[in-house]
């Protein structure tokens, strides 16, 4: 999918670089 | 059980009665014990002082204390909730309940959105979210034209910002998750569902006579 053809909040949740999953140890 | 529950809030500022937690969140009695086994590892892991710092929060997420991510400084911002700079037993479960399958869709929107309102202001700004988006376009090493960048600002607020004055209002924020509910996927953990067995040793250091499941 090209960056550009997301939005720019859907573009955050793809480069946040973490789960809060791993707050579980998963 | 009184010597007990006074020892335990002796050592966890902030710990609060898990019979009462249970009752103003989506989490059981059960949960609740759990996710104080979580909580406890999680807060002695750099300093045992019964609360999590903002290092021990990053330890968790990254194995790694001194990672820094602005997405991760915000969440850790909202879940201190009280402004100490930590993050204390009743806060990390009220700030995990809006994350439960079951919490409400209200909720999940309005802490969405004040995670994007960085400076606090009521609504969410093209620079907030720019800033936002830059930095962790950089941590991800995904390198994007500062045009391009504008230009997947502009269609987003173009989209999202229906009455035009350049930031999204909470109205207009509801409005627009509820058009992409893919941005709420992040608002939905859920191994909170499965918390009991994910630290079944609640059971040995329960604080109440009876589990209330």
């Amino acid at each position: 999918v090209k960056p550009v053809s997301m939005n720019a909040f859907e573009l955050i949740s793809k480069t946040q670089g973490f789960s809060l999953d791993n707050l579980f140890g998963k | 059980m009184g010597c007990f529950s006074s020892k335990v809030a002796r050592q966890f500022p902030g710990h609060e009665d898990p019979v009462a937690l249970a009752s103003q969140t989506a989490f059981s009695v059960s949960e609740v014990e759990a996710l104080f086994e979580l909580y406890k590892s999680i807060s002695s892991s750099v300093v045992d002082d019964g609360l999590i710092s903002k290092e021990e929060f990053q330890l968790a997420l990254f194995k790694n204390r001194k990672k820094e991510n602005l997405f991760a400084n915000r969440i850790f911002e909202l879940f201190d909730v009280k402004h100490k700079g930590v993050i204390d037993f009743s806060d990390f479960v009220r700030s995990l309940n809006v994350f439960h399958p079951n919490a409400s869709l209200e909720d999940k929107i309005d802490f969405s959105f004040k995670l994007y309102d960085l400076d606090n202001t009521g609504f969410i700004e093209r620079q907030e979210v720019k800033q936002m988006l830059i930095a962790l376009l950089c941590e991800s090493e995904m390198k994007l034209a500062d045009e391009t960048v504008e230009i997947i600002l502009d269609k987003t607020f173009l989209d999202a910002d229906v009455n035009r004055d350049g930031k999204i209002d909470k109205s207009e924020w509801e409005n627009f998750v509820c058009r992409n509910p893919s941005l709420l996927k992040i608002m939905t953990l859920h191994y909170l569902r499965d918390i009991t067995t994910t630290f079944p040793s609640f059971v040995f250091n329960s604080e109440v006579d009876e589990i209330a499941t």
